[in-house]
């Protein structure tokens, strides 16, 4: 899948 | 950071110590689903992994770190301090049958075949579904205290009002994370035949019964 990832959520 | 994306945050924070209170001062977990409290620890862990490698805010560290604690208090006081209480004869959903194919899920569907990804994807697909366990406990009880509907309700706002982040990031950053989404939107569908419930009931004052 597209990767758009920042992992800056909870 | 942006106030939908805050306010979900305290909303969840809100459920998580709505929890953690009732069990503590009423000394009971009557009415709640320890399998759906498991699931939700499971969520946490297999989530927040990176807290100590990934550093990205005081605040995202804090949180990260508060929900794992209350997670695993709220799992020690149900099954072991006020085990008296917990009623696992009403706590029947099979952890398994959400566990696995979320397992699987996480393996075919992924951003990344990392083990750190496949975690974190596991997770998300995860917290769509944790709530069920807690959701089937009250259609067999028929009724639920109200202050376990309103943890309920600040639970499903939490990602409720992630929806609404996603829309704003994606508007203002172009910023958005599919799985997360589509999680996501699952996880708020699981409540809305509550919320219709928590709305037209409780607001008025009245018990949450489920019509039998």
């Amino acid at each position: 899948l597209p990767q758009m990832q920042k992992k800056d959520e909870l | 950071m942006n106030i939908f994306r805050l306010l979900g945050d305290l909303s969840h924070l809100l459920a998580i110590i709505i929890l953690l209170l009732k069990i503590w001062r009423t000394r009971s977990c009557a009415g709640v689903s320890g399998k759906s409290q498991i699931l939700f620890a499971l969520v946490f862990t297999t989530r927040y992994l990176d807290l100590f490698t990934n550093f990205i805010s005081m605040y995202n560290s804090a949180m990260k770190l508060i929900y794992l604690v209350c997670s695993y208090a709220t799992v020690f006081l149900m099954y072991f301090k006020f085990k008296a209480t917990y009623d696992s004869n009403h706590d029947t959903f099979r952890m398994e049958f959400l566990v696995v194919p979320v397992g699987g899920l996480a393996f075919l569907v992924n951003h990344d075949f990392t083990p750190l990804e496949i975690l974190w994807t596991f997770s998300i697909y995860l917290e769509a579904v944790a709530i069920l366990p807690q959701l089937f406990m009250i259609s067999k009880t028929g009724e639920a205290e109200t202050i376990t509907s309103h943890y309920l309700f600040a639970l499903g706002s939490y990602r409720a009002l992630y929806i609404v982040n996603w829309v704003f990031r994606f508007y203002t950053e172009g910023f958005f994370d599919l799985i997360a989404i589509v999680a996501g939107c699952v996880q708020t569908i699981l409540y809305c035949d509550f919320f219709y419930l928590y709305i037209t009931k409780v607001l008025k004052g009245k018990q949450l019964t489920l019509p039998a």
